[in-house]
């Protein structure tokens, strides 16, 4: 029969990646009202 | 000596690293591109550029996933070597 998979994690999402990318578009947006 | 051209080579080399793993986000490289032109002349051809630029550029290729965190990096030493811009304030 079937197996059924259960593998949903991301696993290439880095929590500090995840923050750095927060951090970095931020800035983006800010600098992008500044202009 | 002046690392100008070794540090375009190799800031070019990161642009185009990055430009691939981060296509969600595709401002991201125009701004990393335009911190580096308002960056010091002086600064883009230190030597201290080169080291900064050599590292990010070996951490990206062996840890993708971090791709955000070396921009970031990158992006803040530009921005503390920002040009200071004359302002022309006439009375």
């Amino acid at each position: 029969g079937a197996v059924p998979v259960e593998e949903e994690e991301e696993d290439d999402d880095d929590p500090e990646n995840r923050i750095a990318k927060k951090m970095l578009l931020e800035e983006i947006k800010a600098n992008l009202s500044s202009d | 000596g002046s690392f100008k051209a070794e540090n375009e080579r190799l800031f070019a080399e990161f642009l185009e690293c990055c430009s691939r793993l981060t296509e969600e986000h595709p401002e991201v490289i125009p701004f990393l591109a335009s911190r580096h032109q308002k960056a010091s002349a002086e600064f883009l051809a230190s030597a201290e550029f080169r080291n900064v630029l050599g590292r990010c550029l070996t951490r990206v290729q062996s840890k993708r996933s971090k791709v955000y965190v070396y921009i970031n990096e990158l992006c803040t030493v530009l921005k503390a070597h920002t040009q200071r811009r004359k302002l022309a304030l006439s009375s």
